[in-house]
């Protein structure tokens, strides 16, 4: 978070504002609401109270005003700025201006009220923006479908303005970093030929054209696919990918959710309904057999048969022995490689190879690309490694091995 | 082949201008007309550009590429990024 220069904040923690004018494109109601709530989400993490005034001069005056609107920084018209704030002070100091030229709404569709005051007041309350894109104080207009301060946001207005008064602090999301070492995922898949992981509200993805991992909101892609998924699979001669979250999962075909969805697994898949939801799924090219993880089983589902393999669930530690009781995620790369995730918060360094994704150079190519007969597959958990052997269907002697020593670099 | 759509574009004359703008706008890049005419090898809006660039987490090339111009283009908060 960032403070806005010269550290400025109001003296009184409890403040007024005023709507001073209100925009076409909404109710009054509406509009009332939307700034409500946005002053909600600031007073119930910081001493800092709030009461609408209908006449007079508030500390924060709030209009919706259009062009030049004498105030030095005049609006720019439809999209680009979308409307600004003063920083804490007398007279215009702490006032908010939405840019009448925007299409203003309380739904999806640009631009969303609620989302673009709840940043503004943070300026209006001495907070300057912030380069987490996971904060309501980042400058660019997100919109994923809820409206909620980061923890980032609420340090910020804590070092201003102290603690909230309820005997328990609330918290924020998160921004995963990407190179945290104690990082898990929810899911992971292949999406046309690149690999995605997936964290709460946020995708991460590395490509060999942006050598950083670029991180960004889920919505970005998908706006109808909710937060938290929980498993996700590239049914990849459909170009299909399907998105799990509790008993529900949702097919996409790049950016667009089929029709339909999202649909229960228990008719689609055959899951019975003690299956609340999925851990990982992978789904393999060659044979067309998904693996679906739940809890310490596995199932595997003929994607051609489009019904489940008989003989299943199986323990994981049958099919795949030493990966061991749960699995966070799991996908497949490069023909009939299966990588396995797995992680528990707090365990230090495991994931260490993984966000090279170039493979490792001492993987011996031939190996992984000679066909049928040599089919080798790596597991990585946590600071090992097991090479199970496909043709035998077992566990190579001498694993697990510690994956630095092998993977070193 | 299939693949994301990833925002390419050649930077054009309104591209420079969206740059200009974007930099003084939001990063203090002081819009006098000679500096118009230096840009395409001055320093300041190359240092601007690179202050942009590190903030929102992009490539740091002080250059307008397609990624950086795509940021620029998105609707956003008018309060400047960094401090006047």
């Amino acid at each position: 978070f960032v403070l806005t220069q010269g550290n400025p904040q109001w003296e009184d923690t409890h403040l007024t504002y005023r709507i001073e004018n209100y925009t076409p494109d909404l109710s009054r109601a509406a509009v009332d609401h939307a700034i409500e709530k946005a002053f909600q989400l600031w007073s119930s993490i910081s001493p800092l109270t709030f009461t609408k005034v209908s006449e007079g001069q508030a500390d924060i005056m709030i209009s919706f005003v259009r062009g030049d609107h004498h105030d030095n920084s005049p609006f720019d018209g439809p999209g680009g700025n979308l409307a600004h704030a003063f920083q804490p002070g007398p007279r215009i100091g702490g006032d908010v201006h939405f840019d009448e030229d925007e299409r203003w709404t309380n739904n999806f569709r640009d631009y969303n009220l609620y989302r673009v005051a709840a940043h503004e007041l943070g300026h209006s309350l001495g907070l300057a923006h912030s380069t987490d894109i996971g904060a309501l104080m980042y400058p660019n207009y997100i919109f994923s479908g809820d409206v909620q301060l980061s923890q980032d946001d609420i340090s910020g207005i804590q070092a201003i303005y102290g603690p909230s008064q309820n005997p328990t602090q609330p918290t924020g999301p998160q921004t995963p970093q990407v190179c945290d070492s104690k990082l898990t995922f929810d899911a992971i898949t292949t999406v046309r030929g690149e690999v995605m992981f997936f964290k709460d509200r946020f995708y991460m993805r590395t490509n060999p054209f942006y050598p950083e991992a670029e991180l960004n909101f889920i919505s970005l892609f998908w706006p109808h696919l909710p937060n938290g998924l929980q498993a996700a699979y590239e049914v990849a001669d459909r170009d299909e990918v399907r998105f799990f979250k509790g008993n529900k999962y949702w097919a996409v075909k790049g950016q667009n959710v089929l029709y339909g969805y999202p649909k229960d697994i228990y008719r689609s898949f055959g899951f019975p309904r003690t299956v609340k939801n999925i851990d990982a799924a992978v789904s393999d090219e060659d044979t067309g057999k998904t693996y679906f993880f739940v809890a310490n089983k596995c199932w595997r589902y003929d994607e051609y048969k489009q019904s489940m393999d008989a003989g299943y669930p199986k323990m994981i530690a049958e099919d795949f022995p030493g990966i061991g009781n749960k699995v966070d995620a799991v996908f497949q790369k490069d023909g009939n490689k299966f990588w396995a995730v797995r992680g528990i918060e707090g365990q230090a360094g495991y994931l260490r190879g993984i966000h090279t994704l170039g493979f490792p150079p001492t993987i011996r190519e031939t190996e992984a690309v000679s066909g049928k007969e040599k089919k080798k597959t790596y597991f990585f958990v946590e600071d090992k490694y097991w090479r199970f052997d496909e043709n035998s269907q077992s566990m190579e002697q001498g694993f697990p091995r510690i994956i630095a020593d092998d993977f070193s670099g | 082949s299939h693949s994301f759509p990833t925002a390419t574009s050649e930077t054009q004359e309104q591209d420079v201008e969206t740059v200009q703008k974007y930099l003084e706008n939001y990063y203090n890049l002081k819009s006098d007309a000679k500096q118009v005419e230096r840009q395409r090898n001055s320093d300041p809006v190359v240092e601007k550009l690179k202050q942009m660039q590190k903030f929102f987490g992009l490539k740091v090339t002080g250059k307008p590429d397609a990624e950086t111009l795509n940021v620029m283009k998105q609707p956003r908060c008018g309060v400047p990024d960094m401090a006047q």
